[in-house]
């Protein structure tokens, strides 16, 4: 699965996602990718989210929606994405990933698996990493 | 406001020769992206422009490189959605699609649905344009072989990937 979220000069949040799924799937099963809420969310007056990883676990969490609602409580980014994949953890042992970024810019890249790939621009700056600590 | 894009390839199994063709991929797709937003252009589009980065690079699982289903054939999900009112669009289960992603924001932007699947999918991307592509074009060799491992009697493709996401 592939992902993205942005905020742009004028303030607007969007998510993005692409995936093939899962390897040997049955044919027409589909997972969280494509269900809003949980594949991905974006909303202007909180930020924008794009999920990957065990696509029925985050399907039954609605994973990015959750996310965003841990930050309408007031969870900085970093805070909801690690909420979002341990509460997802504990109630539906399942593991992925999670990319945030907030209306005022701050993000995070959080991932419950062993690795995960990603990449931020923010200020010319270019961050990326795959491990844990990176 | 400073525009800013985050990009994630996937937290499955990644080869550890691929390391740094995986940090590569990633960090192609963020700087076209971050590009987009510098030169004014708008968070929906840098984010669709991104995801295309990684959907035609083959390391990754999504577009051209997508994982097979057990049939051997490519099935493909994506999603957009525009934080500014909430629009939103999705396609699910399609097949000789190069870029799902693109087809999602046509289902935004050009119908009164939120998602569409399988054939409707393909029928609708024909009435935009979009050009089929053979589905042998989107398979990668190291899917072939991967799918092909996965048959072998007492693979069990679904417990292998368990913590992996």
């Amino acid at each position: 699965t592939v992902g993205a979220v942005a905020i742009d000069s004028e303030g607007n949040v969007a998510c993005a996602t692409s995936t093939g799924g899962l390897t040997n799937k049955m044919v027409g099963r589909v997972g969280d990718t494509a269900c809003i809420g949980s594949g991905g969310y974006a909303d202007n007056i909180v930020g924008a989210v794009s999920t990957t990883g065990h696509g029925e676990s985050i399907m039954k969490m609605v994973l990015a929606k959750q996310v965003l609602h841990y930050m309408e409580q007031g969870m900085t980014a970093e805070e909801a994405a690690e909420a979002g994949l341990n509460t997802m953890k504990t109630r539906v042992d399942g593991f992925g990933g999670v990319i945030v970024v907030s209306r005022s810019g701050d993000w995070a890249a959080k991932f419950s698996t062993k690795q995960m790939t990603w990449a931020v621009v923010k200020a010319d700056v270019l961050q990326f990493g795959i491990y844990h600590n990176e | 406001m400073k525009p800013v894009i985050v990009v994630h390839g996937g937290a499955g199994t990644i080869v550890k020769e691929y390391e740094d063709q995986y940090r590569s991929g990633v960090n192609r797709a963020a700087l076209k992206g971050y590009n987009v937003l510098k030169q004014g252009g708008s968070a929906l589009t840098a984010v669709e422009e991104a995801v295309v980065v990684m959907e035609d690079d083959t390391l990754f699982n999504a577009g051209c490189g997508s994982v097979l289903n057990e049939e051997g054939e490519v099935e493909m999900d994506a999603i957009i959605m525009d934080g500014k009112n909430l629009a939103s669009g999705a396609v699910s289960a399609v097949r000789c699609i190069a870029n799902p992603i693109k087809l999602a924001r046509l289902v935004m932007e050009k119908t009164d649905h939120m998602l569409l699947t399988s054939k409707g999918a393909s029928l609708f991307a024909k009435s935009q344009g979009i050009q089929e592509v053979p589905g042998e074009t989107l398979i990668s060799e190291r899917s072939r072989e991967r799918w092909k491992t996965n048959l072998k009697p007492g693979s069990n493709p679904v417990v292998s990937q368990i913590g992996l996401g």
